[in-house]
């Protein structure tokens, strides 16, 4: 079904998305 | 990589309205007007980081502002500045070429596109704050139009932030 196939892969890319931003150093150095 | 996705400010404002209702501020922020008033931002800033925005800060936030739009313009600065501030001074970062929210189209006609704009910049503060991961972990449990629309504005704003 392409409609399944685009909703899991825009789950994907929304879960890659936030994933990256959970690693993501943040903050003012020092 | 891609180029971001252009953000519709209306949309954008209806999705970090129900964004903002997960902080469970005490002040009332189901909708756009209730919002103007600039109390339950103020609220949800300290939830983000209390030691930065604390109860001095807060205290200078007039609750029960009404229809008073220079009251609410007066708030709305003290909480931009706030924002801006702690970009600056705790995440070490600029945000530049963003159009900062105009807070007297928000006071003055409850203009929802400012107001996306004014949420996206706490939005910002909420993803790099050190209690990002709950607040990251909050957004993924959300509804994914929702979702993708966050994703779409913390885009926007990573495209202008420099260090």
């Amino acid at each position: 079904d392409p409609n399944m196939k685009g909703a899991a892969a825009n789950e994907g890319v929304l879960a890659n998305f936030f994933n990256s931003l959970l690693s993501k150093k943040t903050g003012a150095p020092g | 990589m891609s180029a971001p996705e252009t953000v519709d400010r209306v949309e954008l404002c209806e999705s970090l309205l129900t964004w903002i209702q997960t902080f469970g501020v005490e002040a009332a922020c189901s909708t756009v007007d209730e919002l103007t008033g600039g109390l339950a931002m103020a609220q949800v800033l300290q939830k983000i980081d209390v030691v930065y925005f604390t109860d001095a800060w807060i205290s200078r936030i007039k609750a029960d502002v009404g229809d008073n739009w220079r009251l609410k313009i007066s708030n709305l600065k003290k909480i931009l500045k706030g924002i801006l501030d702690y970009n600056h001074e705790i995440l070490g970062q600029q945000i530049n070429d963003f159009t900062l929210p105009d807070v007297g189209l928000i006071a003055e006609h409850s203009d929802a596109a400012e107001l996306g704009r004014m949420l996206q910049l706490i939005l910002g503060c909420a993803v790099n704050c050190e209690q990002k991961q709950e607040y990251i972990q909050t957004i993924m449990m959300m509804e994914e139009s929702v979702q993708h629309v966050v994703m779409t504005a913390i885009q926007e704003l990573m495209s202008k932030e420099t260090p």
